[in-house]
């Protein structure tokens, strides 16, 4: 099974995205 | 049918999901993106807010009998009729296929490859050009679909067709990014026809010009 | 009722979304896992295959009558019945807003955190700790919901259920990172009534033992 999920395609960094995303719209609308 | 309140910023993909469905359902939606209805980063961290959107995340919905909801997928599907979110049980499967296609295949790519042309996160080179593979890869999925089709489930427009063009909308801003990709047109024309039927929301795209 | 075969590899969390629901709605459901019906990295290349699952990926679902879906909670929603996927529009948006939960707030970073510890990824202890922290996040919000309700939708189990279940498998089976975790016994308690009910998958399980 661990053979079979390494395949899998996982967006691991969404977070980091997520918080990238908020911060700048945070500042984009002051 | 629905009457509430959308709470977001300004110009957010995730939430023009929201706001297109109920255009076409007729639901009737008010949107709060600024003061002193909502302030983002401000009101959604409020105990007030919190309590009914724990994530304190946006799109979040509340209708006006108090019901509430979070996640852009759920909010959308909620605003939505029975022919947006498919009238047959493989119609609303195949609907659901599609969104969750925008999601894992559109949405993770294209932000890695929009996001530092937006100055929101650090340029990488190598993360770059595997994410112009990877969309390359999902839109000749999606291209091929809509060769022999007009919309994406069945014969007229549905949530999937709104969800797929809504994740699709950073790239279209970024035009030349588009461009490189050496889209085919049935992609655009797609994007043409499902926005065209809905005059009340094309100004939300006016920033945008099909490849 | 939905007849048909499920192609994946063995002990994919994303087919157990659609086993279980199978299970509960009575929808007939053969598992394709290996030779000759289906062989992981060989079968989902061939053109047979990607012409019906352009992605080449798994879980994909093929009905008796030819009826082809990707994309796990899809396929999980067409096996369901109205009460797993919820019976009225709210229930219905309810049940969307937790399995897009399930995929955007646990599954990432449950990813980020268990991999390493299979040997699937390199270990990054910064990456790790930031995972750790967002998982505790997830689940402290689902926590808080199950405190005064037994399932996530209503009174029954719902697609909801099954979704976050399923997406906290490596979780526990990687059992001492939920007790890490501090997990109050609320989620341990959920996932046993999920579970409970349907005697036909507790097999799938067994090799999980709830914190």
């Amino acid at each position: 099974a661990v053979d079979f999920l390494a395949q899998e395609k996982i967006w691991f960094d969404k977070t980091r995205y997520d918080e990238a995303e908020r911060r700048f719209y945070e500042r984009m609308n002051g | 049918m629905a009457a509430g309140t959308l709470y977001t910023y300004p110009e957010n993909w995730r939430a023009f999901k929201a706001q297109i469905a109920a255009q076409y359902s007729g639901a009737r939606l008010k949107v709060a993106t600024s003061p002193p209805a909502f302030t983002f980063g401000q009101t959604n961290r409020t105990p007030a807010f919190l309590s009914n959107f724990p994530l304190g995340k946006v799109p979040a919905y509340q209708g006006d009998d108090g019901f509430c909801l979070f996640e852009s997928n759920a909010i959308a599907h909620f605003l939505s009729n029975d022919a947006l979110r498919g009238a047959t049980p493989q119609a609303a499967a195949q609907v659901l296929q599609w969104v969750s296609f925008a999601d894992s295949e559109i949405i993770p790519p294209a932000s890695a490859w929009v996001f530092p042309t937006l100055g929101i996160m650090q340029f990488n080179k190598q993360a770059t050009e595997q994410a112009k593979e990877d969309v390359k890869r999902a839109l000749t999925v999606l291209n091929q679909h809509l060769n022999t089709r007009t919309f994406l489930v069945g014969e007229r427009v549905s949530l999937a067709d709104i969800t797929v063009v809504c994740s699709m909308l950073w790239l279209y801003k970024q035009n030349s990014l588009l461009n490189k990709c050496q889209i085919v047109c049935h992609i655009s024309q797609f994007i043409s026809k499902v926005l065209a039927r809905e005059k009340h929301v094309s100004h939300l795209f006016c920033s945008v010009r099909p490849a």
